[in-house]
Formats: C-alpha cells, sequence, structure tokens
C-alpha cells in the first residue's frame, strides 16, 4: 500500500516538524547546525524519505517528499519547476510500466498528495502561493494548509481562512475534496463535512512532550503564557489534516491520482 | 524634534501593528480588506505618515516610512532599490539645503533609523534579508527586529539570536549600537547594556486590550491556551525596541545619521 505525499512550502514553516508529527516519529534525521559561512542551495532540491507504518491495522509504505529550497531565493520565478517536473517523472515512469509486457506488480511512485504550506501572514495568499498552486493543482490532490497557526488567534485564522478560500475560487484553484456519492450514509456526509469544512487546515506541529497547566503531558509547544497541545482541536486542525491523510480519504487520494490527475496526463501525453 | 523612521518587512509580519503599537495610537487607517481580484501592486512603494508625540515631555515630530511590496513578490531582485533611493534622495535635499545662502532652519528629512522585520522561521537569515541589509547598512541605523516573536519559544528564540547574530558577523553587517564613551558612568553602561543584549529585539505588537487568566487588563494577543502581553519583558522585547527608538538613543540615532552616514554620503558623493 504505497502512500506518496509531496510537502511544498519555504524554509522555516515547520515542514520537517509536521512531517514527523504526523507519523509519530522523528521521519527525517535532525537537521545540521546551518554555517553561516554555508553558501545556501540555488536550486530547489528533491529530498526523499520512505518508512512503513501501521494505521489502523493498515500497513503503508509511505514516502515524503521534501522540497528544500522552495521560496527561499530572492527570486523565486523558477521555484516550481523543479516540484513540477518531479511530478511528471513520476507519471512518465508509470506510463513506461504500463506499457511494458509484464505489468503485474507496477510499482505507484505517483504523488498522491501535496501538502503546501501557507505562511500564517493573516492577509491573503502570496503571489508566489497562487503561481505555485495553479502549476500544481492539475497534476496533484493539492492540501493547502495554515502553518504555524499558533501565530494566529482564532478570530484571526477565521478570516484567514475565508480570505485563503476566496483567492482559491477566484483564482480557480482545485484543492482536494473527497467526492461525495448519492448513496453516502449520513454518517459519513456529516465527518466529512466535518473535516472538509476546516480547509484549509490551521496546523501546529511538535513532536516534544510538554507539561500542561493541569498536569497532563501532551504533544506541544510550551510558551511562557501557555502550552498549545497539538492534538487538541480546539487548538488547531492537526487531527484533521491527519485523519485526511492516513484514516478518512487515503482511498480517495490514490484513486483520484490513477483515474483523474494520471489519466489526464496520459491522455495529454499522448495526444501532444 | 524631528525622528524619522523607516520600516522595512516583507508583508504579515506585523508592521503596521507594530507601529501602532509604538506610538500607542493607531497611527495608520485600517487596512481596506483587500479584494481577491485586485490586482497586487507590481513595485515597492513608499507610504509615510506624521504625526506629533509626546515622549518624556520631549515633543517628537515623528515620520514612520512604510514599504509596502517589500519582498512580496515572486521576484524581489530589485526590492531593494526603491528604498535605497528614498534614502538618498533624503541625503540629496539635505545636501542642497546645506549649501543654500539661507539655511537657518533646514527640515531634516533624512531617515534617522530602519527596522528591518525578520521573519520567525527558527532557522537565520534569509538570503533577501541579507541582500537588503547589506544595501542599507551604510546608509541608515539598521535595528533587525524578530517579527512576531510570539511564534517562538524561549529556547527557540535564544537559538534564533544566535544565529542571526553570526550571520550578521560574517556578512560584516553594520547594525546600530550606541557609542560607548570612557566616561560613562556605570549605571548607564548597564542600561546600554541591558538593552543591547537583547539585539535582535523578539518583539510582538497589538493594540488590543485582552484580559489575563489573573484578571489584569493588558495590551496583547489573547489565545486559546493564554495571553501573550507586549508590554510584559518576559514575553517579548518589545519595551527594549521602544527604549531605544524614543527614549534612551533617541539622540545617538540622530547624531550618528548626521555626523556619520550623512557625512559618509556627502563625501562619496562630492568626490564622485
Ligand atoms: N510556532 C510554531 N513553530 C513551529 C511549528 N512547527 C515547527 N515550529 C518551529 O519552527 C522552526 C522551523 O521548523 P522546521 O520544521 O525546521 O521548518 P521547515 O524549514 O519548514 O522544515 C523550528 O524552530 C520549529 O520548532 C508550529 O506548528 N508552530
Ligand atoms: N502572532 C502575532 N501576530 C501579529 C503580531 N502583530 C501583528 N500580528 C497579526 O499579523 C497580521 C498582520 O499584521 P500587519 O500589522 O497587518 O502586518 P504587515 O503586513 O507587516 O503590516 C494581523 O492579523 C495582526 O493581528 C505579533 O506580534 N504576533
Amino acid at each position: 500500500f504505497n502512500l506518496n505525499v509531496l510537502i511544498v512550502g519555504e524554509s522555516g514553516l515547520g515542514k520537517s516538524t509536521l512531517v514527523s508529527t504526523l507519523f509519530n516519529n522523528d521521519l527525517y534525521p535532525p537537521k545540521p547546525r546551518k554555517d553561516p559561512a554555508a553558501e545556501p542551495p540555488k536550486t530547489v532540491e528533491i529530498q526523499s524519505v520512505t518508512k512503513d507504518i501501521e494505521e489502523n491495522d493498515v500497513r503503508l509504505h509511505l514516502t515524503v517528499i521534501d522540497t528544500p529550497g522552495f521560496g527561499d531565493f530572492v527570486n523565486n520565478s523558477d521555484s516550481w519547476k523543479t516540484i513540477v517536473d518531479y511530478i511528471d517523472k513520476r507519471f512518465d515512469n508509470y506510463l513506461d510500466a504500463e506499457n511494458r509486457v509484464n505489468r503485474t506488480s507496477i510499482n505507484d511512485t505517483r504523488i498522491h498528495a501535496c501538502v503546501y504550506f501557507i505562511q500564517p501572514t493573516g492577509h491573503s495568499l502570496k503571489p508566489l502561493d497562487i503561481t505555485v498552486m495553479k502549476k500544481l493543482h492539475k497534476k496533484v490532490n493539492l492540501i493547502p494548509v495554515i502553518a504555524k497557526s499558533d501565530t494566529l488567534t482564532d478570530e484571526e485564522i477565521e478570516n484567514f481562512k475565508r480570505r485563503i478560500l476566496a483567492d482559491i475560487r477566484h483564482q480557480e484553484i482545485d484543492i482536494f475534496a473527497p467526492p461525495q456519492y448519492e448513496n453516502d450514509d449520513a454518517e459519513s456526509v456529516t465527518e466529512t463535512h466535518e473535516i472538509m469544512s476546516k480547509v484549509p487546515f490551521a496546523i501546529v506541529g511538535s513532536t516534544q512532550q510538554v507539561q500542561t497547566a493541569d498536569g497532563r503531558t501532551v504533544r506541544g509547544r510550551s510558551y511562557p503564557w501557555g502550552v498549545i497541545e497539538v492534538d487538541n482541536e480546539e487548538h488547531c486542525d492537526f487531527v484533521k489534516l491527519r485523519q485526511l491523510l492516513v484514516r478518512n480519504y487515503l482511498e480517495e487520494l490514490r484513486e483520484k491520482t490513477a483515474h483523474t490527475l494520471y489519466e489526464n496526463y496520459r491522455t495529454e501525453k499522448l495526444s501532444s
């Protein structure tokens, strides 16, 4: 059961932390301390980590693909190219594998979801966000999240989400939504609505165990003025993101990739 | 008594809020809600607001210059140009005024300080920060601050400050420090050290009055997990920034601008 997730966002938005939080273990080795004399990278890189994890008795062969350098340059005009090429290459590999004589067990390395990190400015999407999301939304299931949402008060999050969704609608950007079927039972309709009404998810990540004021030990961030709890739905939407990715819509993400995004790519490629 | 302060940083780092917090009143009119269909600006703009304020019985003719658009484009290679041109133009105006026959009362519009907002990534300075600070540091008193520092825990702030200062030293960027004199009394040496040991100031801004858990009403930000107090030095360095700008080093900022930065500019200009 392959799940390939692409993580996109500028440096310092808590991407590595979120990945470790999602899979409840430090997926990445600790980052080396940056030497001030070190030359920063000149192009966007692709880094991928694979791990077998178990979720609800489902064994997942999880690959997380990070994109260090994205959005970090003075000039980010080409930031998206490396990423689009990478997604296309996975489609091409699948196309080749499908065309072989022996294709009983194709290794599915296509990207099933792209988590896009939005900087918590409080205003709305940045030009770079819009540019990149428009390059990606037809090729991958796009899941925008508000990074480091503990920067924003509840009221600011509500306004920010509204403005982001207005930008997304205005720019005609497709973001992932699970298909709804006529015969869905009431419970699953409600559950879908509960998860999707929180999009874009306001997330907080942490692998640190901290003490709350009332003595509980939780994953969170400890400030002089209080402790934010990652798994507390009153504090952020982390739980919802996790449910979407590895519990409720795992199948939908893979199917939409295989039956819609890949097929569209294949059709375009073969007819050009 | 003129004080002209330039505010530089990308959108959403809390610059307008900080300006209003510094001068304890809403210096800017409330921002209009951005229409998603609105075309974002294509170049960096200069916006300036002037107000007479009173500080410690000193009447200040304060001008705050904002730079909307800075750092907000996909390609920010020219982000600094408008700002450097603006600073140079103030120097040129002063040069012209100095050369007139009647120069008894020159209006000093030179920039006395530039507060540079660093995004709280937790890592270190971004390429844009370094590029811009190097363009500005010989022309204006540079005061770097960590924006929205309530995003970072105390430990993260300490590490971040250390890495920023290492970058600044390595890149040979001059940041404002008040001159120290042989005959300074012990109290002023201690006071200088207390303020300067906090650079870059980790700031938080807010003009909202909120209730703390123990019932006090303070300027701050109210989160579900706690209230951060702007004027509480255990929570952030806002008080230190304010002391530097409008209390302790007001004279030093104006003198260094007049006697060093302006004179260097004048010498370069007249000898080229
Ligand atoms: N406020 C806040 N800080 C976070 C969060 N997640 C990570 N951080 C901190 O942000 C800094 C950068 O995190 P990192 O995961 O390395 O970001 P990346 O560069 O996007 O991979 C570190 O100091 C983290 O502890 C979060 O949800 N909220
Ligand atoms: N977490 C945090 N948010 C802040 C702070 N100051 C302002 N904000 C919020 O950040 C958002 C953008 O602030 P604004 O002052 O308009 O930023 P500007 O674009 O740099 O002028 C608003 O929602 C503010 O309430 C701060 O110190 N900490």
